[in-house]
C-alpha cells in the first residue's frame, strides 16, 4: 500500500498548485 | 521627403489579450453551467463528496459511485473523477478504479 502514500503525495502537491 | 507611416510596424493596441481562465475542462462537454462557489459542476461535487465520505483507506470505487450515483451515466462520473484527480483533489490508490480524497483529513 505504498502507492496510496505516494499518490496521495502527488495529489497533494497537484492540489496545492492548482489552487489560486 | 519624409517618411510618414511605417508599414508593418509592430502595431500597437491589439486587443485580442487571451483571458487567463482555466483551462481545465477535459472531455467533450463544456455546457455544464451549474457551477457552485467552490468552481466544480454539481456533478463533480456529488462525486467528490461521496470519495470524501468513504472511510475505506483503499478508497471508493468506481463502481461504488455508480451504484450511488445511479442518476448520473458511467461516462460523466469517469469525467468527474479524471477532473478530481487533475486538480489534486482526489488521487486513485489500490488500483485506477479506486479514489481516496486528499482533503478528508
Amino acid at each position: 500500500l505504498d502507492r496510496i502514500a505516494r499518490n496521495k503525495r502527488a495529489a497533494l502537491e497537484r492540489l496545492s498548485s492548482a489552487q489560486t | 521627403g519624409k517618411p510618414q507611416t511605417m508599414p508593418g510596424a509592430r502595431g500597437g493596441m491589439t486587443s485580442d489579450i487571451t483571458p487567463m481562465s482555466r483551462p481545465a475542462m477535459g472531455g467533450g462537454y463544456a455546457g455544464a453551467n451549474d457551477m457552485t462557489n467552490n468552481g466544480l459542476s454539481a456533478n463533480q461535487n456529488q462525486v467528490l463528496s461521496l470519495i470524501r465520505s468513504c472511510p475505506d483507506p483503499q478508497g471508493i470505487s468506481i463502481q461504488d459511485l455508480k451504484q450511488r450515483l445511479s442518476g448520473i451515466s458511467l461516462t460523466v462520473i469517469k469525467q468527474a473523477v479524471e477532473f478530481l484527480s487533475n486538480e489534486g483533489h482526489i488521487f486513485s490508490t489500490i488500483d485506477e478504479d479506486h479514489f481516496k480524497s486528499t482533503d478528508s483529513d
